[in-house]
């Protein structure tokens, strides 16, 4: 489902090459469900940003179901970002003039051409326990935590086969966070590949797969 | 050193008010370290910019080291903003045009009026795990636990006697968590006051007291 061969990303800045990545190899199975850790600063959301096709590989190759990712038309790559990928951000990039509603609803309108009539926006909304007047308010009139749940019902919305998840229960209290993996394990049993960047142990041992990196390496 | 007397946030929305504190009554004595727990909207981010003098009360009172916050004049409110008050942001906040560097020098310059020569802001990144080539990134070449460390690092620039921080290990795995954990210990031990709101249990458990929140109102 999703492969890296030797992967490098290199940033190079003034004071030195920076390696967020030094030759990963890596397989993921469709529906597996897979946690990363390490270090902050040691590369897992450069790692997920070369899986979500948002950054491309200083050198290496990555594949997604089987694909080439240097070798897809632009077309083709924007229908796997758009489609078969959900992402949940670190920082969660909501749209701060859009509403809760609205920030959920927008990949169903870039996916379909038209506003939404399924109710699909404020269901997912209800399934992270954002419900009543919330949904109403933009970014900034929500609290962290609702920040993030908006952001991870909005990687639902087009209902990916994949799900890149970075520190998705982070600003999250531990009830809360326990309903969000309630909702990542029933997505994984309907046979979605997870793959799920976090620093909590607790929250790791939902997957079944750990994956350690330090340093751009995995261990 | 912080009194809030039954104070009161309501946010008039179209859906209806939203009632962020509903009450609140609590004493926080010089040098004392404070957990606020709760669940995702119950008001901690809320709670802390109130004592921190970023927003005020809709109804009741704040004193900080005494003086009510209402009858202060601009000048000296920010001034305690400036030099008592340390205020890590649960979105950090960073200026994104500046290097992590010059986030840290930024209150500094503030306070002084010129920029500084004391070598404070590249000690104080040392201090939070971040030196070398990273201090000259801006925030969005940096990893979300760098990103926080900065924040953490420009909240203690200017030295103050209040530290506010909102979820100040969210990002972090658990060694950096640990190394945050022991600089605020530090700082309490040299009597700082500190109210930290995070929502685990393991860092809630290095204060001397645990305060929970629920819709607004202290259990
Ligand atoms: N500007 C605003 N306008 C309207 N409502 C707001 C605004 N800011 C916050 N709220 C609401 O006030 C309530 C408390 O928010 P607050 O940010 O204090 O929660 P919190 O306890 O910090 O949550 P989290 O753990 O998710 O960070 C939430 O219901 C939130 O939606
Ligand atoms: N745009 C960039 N330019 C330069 N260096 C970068 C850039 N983005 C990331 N880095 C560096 O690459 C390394 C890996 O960053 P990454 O964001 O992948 O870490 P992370 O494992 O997600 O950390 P955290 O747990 O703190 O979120 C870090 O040293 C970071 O400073
Ligand atoms: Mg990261
Ligand atoms: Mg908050």
């Amino acid at each position: 489902c999703i492969r890296l061969e030797d992967v490098k990303r290199i940033y190079q800045m003034e004071a030195g090459d920076v390696y967020a990545l030094n030759g990963v190899t890596l397989d993921i199975g469709v529906g597996d469900f897979v946690a990363i850790m390490g270090a902050s600063g040691s590369g897992k959301t450069t790692l997920l940003n070369q899986i979500g096709c948002l950054d491309q590989p200083t050198s290496g190759n990555l594949f997604i179901e089987g694909k080439n990712t240097r070798e897809l038309p632009d077309s083709e790559m924007t229908d796997l970002r758009r489609d078969a990928i959900g992402f949940i951000f670190q920082k969660f990039n909501l749209i701060p003039l859009l509403t809760a509603f609205e920030n959920v609803e927008y990949p169903l309108i870039l996916k379909t051409g038209a506003r939404d009539s399924t109710g699909r926006p404020a269901e997912l909304l209800r399934l992270v326990g954002l419900d009543g007047g919330h949904i109403h308010h933009t970014p900034n009139q929500l609290s962290g935590g609702q920040q993030q749940r908006v952001a991870i019902a909005r990687a639902l919305a087009n209902d990916p086969r994949i799900l890149l998840c970075d520190e998705p229960t982070g600003n999250l209290d531990s009830k809360t966070g326990q309903q969000i993996m309630d909702i990542l394990t029933d997505l994984n049993g309907q046979g979605k590949t997870i793959v799920m960047v976090t620093h909590s142990d607790e929250i790791a041992s939902f997957a079944d797969r750990i994956i350690t990196i330090r340093d751009g390496v995995i261990q």
